[in-house]
């Protein structure tokens, strides 16, 4: 007995240590974000608590692909009809789903989640605006707009990252040597300035993405990278965060010049897929990580690329 | 997921938002 009471205590230990100092840790930072929710509270403004490099290295060695894609195949699976309903009541109520604006509002039609989550709109749910040139393509919440400085674009406010990292180095139009910064290269008419403007799709929102002008897509870049959360907690604390995950970004012209759309994965929303771009796979295990594979829409017969207007669709977020 | 618009406008291009703010497709981000 006391032989196996000895044995018992040695396998549970580490568990404790463990559980103690995870324990810990989620306390501390409860703790931290409960302090800074009261501080901003009273109106003072609190810089961005950036992870650590240790802690962003941590965060890599989780297999967020391989788990957005067992996500992604277990959300194919047919649901019995009698199932269909609880389920997705239960993601509607959860994430706050407004069933009214959906094309089919019955819950049955939907064979799976991962079908219930690219539901489409009623033509009617959301106008599309005349009097702007620049629309939002999605629905979402704003994290952040405006003017782009120093080669450096704002995921939130106070949080960059690299424009050149982003979009990768610029070889889909004729390379502008003499121009000295990355920025400076894809601002084509003088005195123009360049804007950025950051959308982010939360679970029950509606997943498909539109064109947000008129613009001609010339070129798609697919980085394969990290799926990690890329929720407005996340995109304050890890910077460069969009540099590492994976993305499609679409990039052309319209009326003043350099025009380019990037859809940004996540980890439960893995692949993306763009309408007219059949060859576009996402979440693959046979790309590498820190790659980019580019497609050119400019061919001999076709110089416009893709001609794409305002509201057009554009493509869809997929579950894993 | 999120999207991420980069574009090149004149110097008086005027965004339509404010940070926070819960957007829907087709709603106006911004204008000359």
């Amino acid at each position: 007995l006391h032989a196996a009471s000895t044995n018992l205590a040695v396998k549970v230990r580490p568990l404790y240590v463990l559980l103690g100092t995870g324990g810990g840790y989620a306390g501390y930072k409860q703790y931290e974000s409960y302090k800074d929710s009261r501080l901003e509270k009273l109106g003072i403004e609190i810089p961005p608590k950036l992870a650590q490099t240790w802690e962003v290295a941590l965060y890599k060695t989780v297999p967020t692909r391989l788990l957005s894609r067992a996500w992604g195949r277990l959300n194919q699976v047919e649901l019995p009809t009698w199932l269909r309903k609880p389920v997705y009541s239960l993601y509607i109520w959860t994430f706050g789903v407004n069933m009214k604006e959906a094309a089919v509002e019955d819950l049955h039609q939907y064979r799976n989640l991962s079908e219930f989550f690219r539901r489409k709109l009623k033509p009617q749910a959301r106008p599309v605006c005349d009097s702007h040139s620049v629309i939002s393509p999605s629905d979402g919440k704003i994290l952040h707009f405006g003017r782009v400085k120093n080669c450096e674009v704002e995921q939130v406010k106070g949080v960059t990252y690299s424009l050149e990292s982003f979009l990768g180095p610029q070889t889909w139009t004729e390379n502008q040597l003499q121009k000295t910064s990355f920025q400076d290269q894809l601002v084509t008419q003088d005195g123009n300035e360049l804007y950025h403007c950051v959308i982010y799709l939360a679970p029950g929102d509606y997943h498909c993405f539109h064109s947000p002008t008129d613009w001609n897509v010339h070129h798609r870049r697919h980085f394969p990278g990290s799926l990690m959360s890329v929720n407005p907690g996340v995109a304050k604390w890890i910077k460069e965060l969009f540099c590492y995950n994976e993305r499609v970004v679409l990039t052309g012209g319209w009326k003043h010049g350099f025009f380019s759309l990037t859809a940004v994965g996540a980890t439960n929303v893995g692949s993306i897929q763009i309408y007219f771009d059949r060859d576009l796979q996402t979440n693959s295990p046979r790309y590498s990580k820190g790659s980019y594979n580019d497609l050119s829409y400019i061919t001999n017969n076709n110089q416009d690329g893709i001609v794409m207007r305002k509201g057009d669709q554009l493509g869809e977020f997929n579950l894993g | 997921s999120t999207i991420v618009l980069i574009f090149e406008a004149p110097k008086d291009f005027n965004f339509n938002l404010k940070p926070g703010q819960k957007i829907h497709f087709g709603e106006a981000v911004g204008s000359l």
